[in-house]
């Protein structure tokens, strides 16, 4: 899985 | 959201919040580095511009809101209202030393070459080295005022907790982000050899003092 673009932590 | 997650941050803001009722307690600013902080002001001010543009929860935007708003007024504290306080002379950590190779390694290393995602890599790899200037002003002067030391303890805590969180989600999503978790590992690294002083020192009640 590709790394997350929006950033959901802080 | 896991425990390691809401655990670190809840770290994170308990260690800004004892940083600012140290500086209106003792009105003082005394040991703490303003060069950190206003690190970390532009660390969370290029990281959290996405309030504009994607809401994630409302957890998420309240506590972007409150590190925001806590760490403007800790350099309001130190270069405004308790600017005579302000260790000066002690807080001498050439910030291009920092700002360049970060700026540098953003252009290189990131997810995508666009304005808002190479801001969030840029606060990541900020946030690894923000606290040197601290750490460096703490070997100037050779000693740190004990309840610095508790604000530094939980800053050090806050992203050996996040590594934790890291670890059970790629356990239990496949998530991962390589980026932050480099930059969260070398962040960690840098609050090692200060958790065996806080530790060994601190907890039985010494006064951190480096030999």
């Amino acid at each position: 899985q590709e790394p997350s673009k929006t950033h959901d932590e802080l | 959201m896991n425990v390691f997650r809401i655990l670190g941050d809840l770290s994170h803001l308990l260690a800004i919040l004892i940083l600012l009722a140290k500086m209106w307690r003792s009105k003082s600013c005394a040991g703490i580095s303003g060069k950190s902080q206003v690190l970390f002001a532009l660390v969370f001010s290029t990281r959290y511009l996405d309030l504009f543009f994607v809401f994630i929860s409302l957890y998420n935007l309240v506590m972007k809101v409150i590190y925001l708003l806590c760490s403007y007024i800790t350099i309001y504290m130190i270069y405004g209202k308790l600017r005579k306080t302000y260790d000066r002379e002690n807080d001498t950590f050439r910030l291009e030393f920092l700002l360049i190779p970060v700026i540098g390694l953003s252009f290189l290393e990131n997810y995508d070459f666009i304005p808002t995602e190479l801001l969030w890599t840029f606060s990541i790899y900020l946030e690894a080295v923000a606290i040197l200037p601290q750490l460096f002003m703490i070997s100037n002067t050779g000693e740190a005022e004990t309840i610095t030391t508790h604000y530094l303890f939980f800053l050090g805590l806050y992203r050996a907790l996040y590594l934790a969180n890291w670890i059970w989600r790629y356990h239990t999503e496949k998530f991962y982000d390589q980026i932050a978790i480099i930059s969260g590992v070398v962040q960690t690294i840098f609050y090692c050899d200060f958790f065996y002083l806080y530790i060994t020192k601190v907890l039985k009640g010494k006064k951190l003092s480096l030999p």
